[in-house]
């Protein structure tokens, strides 16, 4: 079980986080239990081409879909405002994947769900958020993989 | 090391 540190993360979050008590033992409780999400400190862009040091949490969350289980990449962009505004999240396609724009998803792999929407503190939370997408995109994936072109031609036997 | 979950997406259904 690796032990979180959360003097460290602590010292990650930059001073610019105003509840970072708060911050920081949601971030602990989420990558104790999704193990492959990490912690990264990292240049956010905001639509008006600002930008600012932002926690985000980046990797996968397990999502099963008919009957197998996917590791879903995904990145939650944790404002300096959090908990009382919800995370900005996207999915982060490979270069085999593709997005399934849809409901929750647009083309910049941005997602959109009612629990963000609707977001709350402290009835609304990080491992609250994760669940929810895991069960959401258990029903509509926000990725696929891209077709592997079979090359009808085969090559010439010797 | 923890190298983490690779990550995976479903098939494309054509």
């Amino acid at each position: 079980m690796a032990v979180v540190n959360e003097g460290a993360l602590k010292k990650m979050l930059s001073k610019q986080y105003k509840y970072r008590d708060l911050t920081v033992r949601e971030i602990v409780n989420v990558i104790s239990h999704y193990k492959d999400l990490k912690p990264v400190m990292d240049a956010y862009v905001f639509n008006d081409g600002s930008t600012r040091d932002l926690m985000s949490l980046t990797g996968t969350v397990p999502v099963s879909y008919r009957g197998n289980v996917y590791n879903i990449p995904v990145c939650l962009w944790l404002l300096d405002t959090y908990p009382y505004n919800p995370p900005i999240c996207f999915v982060k396609p490979t270069s085999t994947m593709m997005i399934k724009t849809g409901k929750h998803i647009d083309a910049n792999g941005k997602i959109y769900l009612p629990y963000l929407h609707e977001w709350k503190h402290p009835q609304s939370d990080l491992f609250g958020l994760i669940q929810v997408m895991i069960v959401v995109f258990g029903e509509e994936p926000p990725v696929f993989s891209r077709p592997t072109t079979q090359t009808p031609y085969q090559p010439f036997q010797p | 090391l923890n190298g983490g979950a690779v990550p995976s997406a479903p098939p494309t259904y054509t």
